[in-house]
């Protein structure tokens, strides 16, 4: 879908911004360590993808996490509070949520956990042993 | 700035790239023109230069749009999430999401939110093409995420510092490290 500008988009092609992959985190919003909460497992899969969970931790399978704020979770979400230069509460405060709801490049932020976003600093693999394929 | 691990780049004995498109997109000539901006980005602060080739077979970089899964086992996920991805050298892979909604042209205006400048996100790739991850750094074009609406096209100090860490600077630029930063092209349409 190509438009030389966003006034020649026609109204009937106009997406519907709320069906976005990753809209339903909006209502992880405020959870923190310990909590059980519908969708967590699905923020797990992002957190995976982009690299900051190992592709070995808490699942029975590939696509099967659970839906605890674990450890690996809280972990998972001081890494990339750090990335986004935000508060490392490791809890999913109202900016963390807002930050991962941003549409992103596909590329992880975490290659083979031996990369970090800082200003070309290589950090030791994290314990948890981060593996992304790109 | 970050690098893939073991730094991968183009090797010394080639700095002049080409890239081309899957013949399968048809692609216009305004959006081939928004990538030939997006190249030149990179070929003013480096020693590289890019040039579309009409083979895409043969290519040093291959670009297309795709939807879903398209073969490379990173899948899509349509409007908004992830926009695209590309891969470090010499894979030279850059795919964006066709679900998208992509503006080849002016951003301004007001949009419903789902509308990506395509030259942004198509600088972004390219940096991943030659070698660089992603950074902290907000205002570079390394970052990861950007909002709908927005143009991003010019590279911070902290992508020209990257890069040139990989490659050098452009030797038309007398040795410097590149043209002055001066007024930075980032907007936001919506």
């Amino acid at each position: 879908h190509f438009f030389p500008n966003i006034s020649s988009i026609p109204p009937s092609l106009l997406p519907n911004t709320t069906k976005s992959a990753w809209n339903t985190f909006t209502n992880l919003s405020g959870c923190h360590s310990g909590q059980n909460v519908a969708g967590i497992s699905k923020l797990k899969s992002y957190f995976r993808y982009f690299g900051y969970i190992s592709n070995n931790i808490n699942t029975t399978s590939k696509n099967n996490f659970t839906d605890e704020f674990d450890d690996a979770l809280e972990r998972a979400v001081l890494n990339y509070q750090k990335n986004f230069n935000l508060n490392t509460t490791g809890e999913l405060d109202e900016e963390t949520v807002k930050q991962i709801l941003k549409p992103r490049c596909g590329v992880a932020d975490i290659v083979n956990g031996s990369t970090t976003m800082n200003s070309g600093k290589v950090t030791p693999p994290p314990s948890n042993g981060n593996t992304v394929a790109h | 700035y970050s690098f893939f691990p073991g730094r991968p780049r183009w090797p010394s004995r080639r700095r002049d790239l080409t890239y081309a498109f899957d013949p399968r997109n048809q692609l216009s000539a305004d959006v081939k023109r928004v990538f030939a901006n997006a190249f030149s980005r990179w070929s003013e602060w480096t020693p590289l230069t890019f040039t579309e080739s009409g083979n895409y077979f043969t290519a040093d970089m291959k670009i297309g749009f795709y939807a879903g899964e398209h073969g490379d086992g990173e899948e899509f996920d349509g409007v908004l999430g992830t926009l695209a991805h590309a891969f470090a050298p010499p894979r030279g892979l850059l795919h964006l999401d066709s679900d998208e909604t992509w503006i080849v042209g002016e951003i301004s205006g007001s949009g419903t939110g789902a509308e990506m400048d395509l030259e942004s996100v198509a600088v972004h790739e390219i940096g991943h093409l030659l070698g660089l991850g992603h950074s902290s750094v907000e205002n570079a074009i390394m970052f990861p995420t950007i909002a709908s609406g927005m143009r991003k096209v010019e590279l911070d100090r902290d992508d020209v510092e990257g890069i040139q860490e990989l490659y050098g600077s452009n030797p038309g630029n007398n040795g410097t490290t590149g043209p002055s930063f001066g007024e930075r092209e980032v907007s936001r349409g919506c």
